[in-house]
């Protein structure tokens, strides 16, 4: 492990946990994309089924749980315990438009034909682009809350990070994973723009509101 | 290097 890895999941986890408190402390979901949240459950339970068939280490168990677990309770918080504060009339992205062509291409390019690793390619190539629907949410709406912007923040440095740990290790252990890379910089690019409106505005202490 | 398939990172 390096010093870009732990950070990377410890931004990752960051965001898990921003949106959570935001959402218990408010009592509220507005501004969130519940989609995309389905979305992340959906990545964690598909890459993370090798907790039942292997195990690497304490802290990769134990932060595999906490994911999943964080991720359930956010959709179960968004869906059941405050689904009167759910704006579902503008989380309308059709997610099939994802998930579809995202499952079909785990069937061809993945690093093994077996279900388990196409699962995990599949949720690499999920993963990539799960955050449009809360992205396309925030344009729809034109604005975001300061809270949901350091949520996308960690989540966006989050996979910049492990770009950089990938660099590292390929480096210094000689192990280079091209799905993950390629995934990964989809990932990163799509964040760009966002990144440059949370420098730009939320930084500067102005709300993020996106011109009509 | 980790074995190929064995998904050390999160």
């Amino acid at each position: 492990m390096n010093i870009f890895w732990l950070t990377g999941d410890l931004s990752h986890l960051a965001a898990i946990v921003i949106l959570l408190l935001k959402i218990w402390k408010t009592r509220s979901c507005a501004g969130i994309s519940g989609k995309g949240q389905l979305l992340f459950a959906l990545v964690f339970t598909t890459r993370y089924l090798d907790l039942l068939t292997s195990f690497i280490s304490l802290y990769n168990t134990s932060m595999k749980l906490i994911y999943i677990a964080c991720s359930y309770a956010t959709v179960y918080l968004i869906y059941m315990k405050f689904k009167a504060t759910y704006d579902g009339n503008h989380d309308t992205f059709r997610v099939e438009f994802l998930v579809v062509p995202v499952g079909g291409l785990s069937f061809l390019i993945n690093h093994d034909f077996s279900p388990l690793e196409i699962l995990c390619t599949f949720s690499i190539y999920l993963e990539s682009v799960a955050i449009l629907p809360q992205l396309f949410m925030i344009s729809k709406t034109g604005e975001a809350e300061t809270i949901t912007t350091h949520y996308l923040f960690f989540l966006g440095l989050y996979r910049a990070l492990y770009l950089v740990n990938s660099i590292w290790r390929f480096y210094f252990e000689g192990c280079f994973d091209l799905i993950a890379v390629v995934a990964g910089v989809v990932q990163t690019i799509l964040y760009c723009d966002f990144f440059y409106l949370y420098i730009t505005k939320v930084l500067k202490g102005k709300k993020l509101s996106l011109p009509a | 290097p980790p074995a190929e398939g064995d998904h050390d990172e999160l």
